[in-house]
């Protein structure tokens, strides 16, 4: 038996529409202490990984260790049946062949429930070593969105650089060459900081494509943090306040 | 000229 019930159930709608463009059927794995998923995109280029601690929901309960596979396609169609205020329970029996789950809006007394099918998914599931990344970057989640997005009309492709100064994103493309610098900031503002923490300077390319996709999570949280290590993907992170983390890997492009 | 990696050349699979 697994019962979670989320009081601000905006917190799960915004998560799927964050990894829904990204990966399409995920196996979401049920344990005592939270929820959690892993699953990547059909080229492999990007990974979604979602971590919840049982700890902020308001109800959680889990006897066993479960496996619900998902469409989440379906899923965000579910979720749009949701109200932003509405809280969520998530339910499904042992050996589940469905996931309920039940929208209700205390104030207005609607209650909406949703019966969606579980299917079966032969995933890859990928052993992610512990990295100590050489350069870490927090950036205000909604300036990062919107540095990408804007680059991304420029070019395919974005340059990060770190070092203990800056962290650079750079472009260069048919309509020309340019980066945008941010230097280390830990003004009294906490929205306007940009916080370096680099041991080694990491020079890397990304496609810009993913990292739009992923900032769509931007909503989830003021902060987004860049893990870089010139030897391994980036992590893309955004900390949930009190209920987890969604972290996105983005392997890098390799010049010839 | 730049190619995409995968993740499977990070990842092993576990």
């Amino acid at each position: 038996m697994f019962e979670a019930k989320l009081t601000e159930g905006l917190i799960l709608k915004k998560i799927v529409e964050s990894i829904k463009d990204i990966v399409t059927d995920v196996n979401i794995d049920i344990s005592p202490s939270g929820i959690s998923l892993q699953a990547m995109d059909s080229s492999h280029v990007a990974l979604v990984s979602l971590n919840l601690s049982m700890d902020g929901f308001e109800h959680y309960r889990a006897d066993t260790n479960m496996v619900l596979g998902v469409s989440i396609a379906n899923l965000a169609k579910v979720m749009k049946l949701a109200d932003n205020n509405d809280q969520i329970t998530l339910q499904a029996d042992q050996e589940a062949t469905h996931l309920k789950i039940i929208f209700e809006n205390p104030k207005t007394e609607r209650t909406t429930e949703f019966n969606l099918n579980l299917i079966t998914i032969d995933s890859e599931h990928l052993a992610i070593p512990e990295t100590e990344y050489s350069s870490v970057v927090t950036i205000n989640s909604g300036e990062f969105s919107k540095i990408c997005k804007e680059l991304f009309s420029l070019s395919e492709t974005v340059q990060i650089t770190t070092n203990t100064d800056y962290v650079q994103f750079s472009v260069e493309g048919e309509v020309g060459s340019g980066q945008v610098r941010l230097g280390h900031n830990d003004s009294e503002k906490k929205e306007d900081q940009t916080i370096l923490e680099v041991s080694e300077s990491v020079q890397q390319q990304f496609a810009i494509r993913y990292l739009n996709m992923f900032n769509k999570a931007s909503t989830l949280s003021s902060f987004t943090r860049l893990c870089l290590h010139q030897e391994q993907p980036l992590v893309v992170e955004f900390k949930i306040d009190n209920l987890g983390v969604l972290k996105y890997f983005l392997a890098p492009k390799i010049s010839d | 000229k730049t190619n995409q990696a995968r993740l499977d050349c990070f990842f092993n699979q576990g």
